[in-house]
């Protein structure tokens, strides 16, 4: 466990507690994607596979119980608790134009050809596209909440925390695991826009607007 | 190889 993936799982622990948080607390799903949230909660099962079948430490199982839990919470309280405030008008992106590339990509480029593996490589891919519709939804509101900004800071970090775990464990393991990193680069690169009007508007206390 | 490398990875 680098420090870089310890930093990482609790920006990534973070952004799931300020999403729950701020839907919570505002009693409202306003600003956010439930497609993006429905997404993560397939990428969490299909990559969760061997919570039951394999184990690594009580910090893997509980995280991994933690992700699923939380993302079907968060899902619940979108679609069904507080559904009147989900706002589906913007939230227009096409699932499918993710999850076909990504399913056809882990048929193509896996680590065997196995249902686990295929499923992995599959909830990998995923992660990388999840965020689309919300960042879409964020361009088509042409703003977001500030606590929904946080929320994709920390989101955004994560993933960027593992790169440097990535590229700490290369320098000290001598391997790497294409895949993720792979998928892990074009999930931070997605972020980039994002990152770049946070740190120009958000951090210095503005609303984060996307100029039209 | 890549395979295990990152499956005790969240």
């Amino acid at each position: 466990m680098t420090l870089f993936r310890l930093a990482g799982d609790l920006s990534h622990v973070l952004a799931i507690l300020l999403l729950l948080y701020k839907i919570w607390t505002t009693k409202s799903a306003a600003g956010i994607s439930g497609k993006t949230q429905l997404m993560f909660c397939m990428v969490y099962v299909t990559r969760y596979l061997d919570l039951f079948t394999s184990f690594i430490s009580v910090y893997n199982s509980t995280m991994k119980v933690l992700f699923i839990s939380a993302s079907v919470a968060t899902v619940y309280l979108i679609y069904f608790k507080f559904k009147a405030t989900y706002d589906g008008n913007h939230d227009t992106f096409r699932m499918e134009f993710v999850i076909v590339p990504a399913l056809i990509l882990a048929l193509i480029w896996n680590y065997a050809f196995t249902f686990f593996e295929i499923s992995w490589a599959f909830s990998i891919f995923l992660e990388a596209v999840a965020i689309l519709p919300q960042l879409f939804m964020v361009t088509k509101t042409g703003e977001a909440e500030n606590i929904t900004s946080h929320y994709l800071f920390a989101l955004g970090s994560y993933r960027a925390l593992y790169i440097l775990n990535w590229i700490d464990r290369y320098y000290f393991e001598g391997h790497w695991d294409p895949i993720a990193v792979t998928a892990g680069i074009v999930q931070t690169v997605l972020y980039g826009d994002f990152f770049y009007l946070y740190f120009t508007r958000v951090i210095k206390g503005r609303k984060l607007q996307v100029l039209p | 190889s890549g395979a295990t490398a990152s499956k005790d990875e969240l």
